[in-house]
């Protein structure tokens, strides 16, 4: 564990209750994309699979179960609880343009061809994309509310983190996954607008909102 | 390369 990759957890466990926190204080979804929180959603139960069979540490098992719990109670706030503040006008990007590519790749490019490394590429793969529809939803509606675009941040610096992180371990401990940095890489870089955006307005005490 | 045989990321 090196600070890179710790404050990079902090950063995404931050993002995802500040997004759970938003929705159960405003009794609202709106401007959320169901569809990204399936996708994390997803992401989360693909790649801890291993959650009961392969324990590394308290705080990895701790945290995995965190992430999954909460993505859980955030789909269910989304699609049950506050289902008539969901917007589904504005979050109509096609999840199955995702899903089938990035699960097909997953069958081609993978470290071992097993069921469980294959879910965890598929995972990896994922995560690198499933924050689209959020982007797209916004792009759609032109504006975020504020605390919905400081979820974005925090879960944007997150990967940005974790890159540094893969920096510092290869040149640490002659480590480095070559699936996960380009998906990691890939993931920042759908940030960079919006990283723009935020710096540019947010930080300036101005709600975000894209140049119609 | 050594992989992340040991997936101890998050």
């Amino acid at each position: 564990m090196n600070i890179f990759r710790l404050v990079g957890d902090l950063s995404h466990l931050l993002a995802i209750l500040l997004l759970l926190w938003k929705i159960w204080k405003t009794r609202s979804c709106a401007g959320v994309s169901g569809k990204s929180q399936i996708m994390f959603g997803l992401v989360y139960i693909t790649r801890y699979l291993d959650l009961f069979t392969n324990f590394i540490s308290i705080y990895n098992t701790t945290m995995k179960a965190i992430f999954i719990a909460v993505a859980i109670a955030t789909i269910y706030l989304i699609y049950f609880k506050f289902k008539a503040t969901y917007d589904s006008n504005h979050d109509t990007f096609r999840m199955e343009f995702l899903i089938v590519p990035v699960g097909g790749l997953a069958f081609l490019v993978n470290h071992d061809f097993t069921a469980l490394e294959i879910l965890w590429t598929f995972s990896i793969y994922l995560e690198s994309v499933a924050i689209l529809p959020q982007l797209f939803m916004i792009s759609k509606t032109g504006e975020a509310e504020t605390i919905t675009s400081h979820y974005l941040f925090a879960l944007g610096s997150y990967r940005a983190l974790y890159i540094v992180n893969w920096v510092y371990r290869y040149y640490f401990e002659g480590f480095f996954d070559l699936i996960a940095i380009v998906a990691g890489c890939v993931q920042t870089i759908l940030y960079c607008d919006f990283f723009y955006l935020y710096v540019t307005k947010v930080m300036h005490g101005k709600k975000l909102s894209l140049p119609a | 390369a050594q992989q992340n045989k040991d997936k101890d990321e998050l």
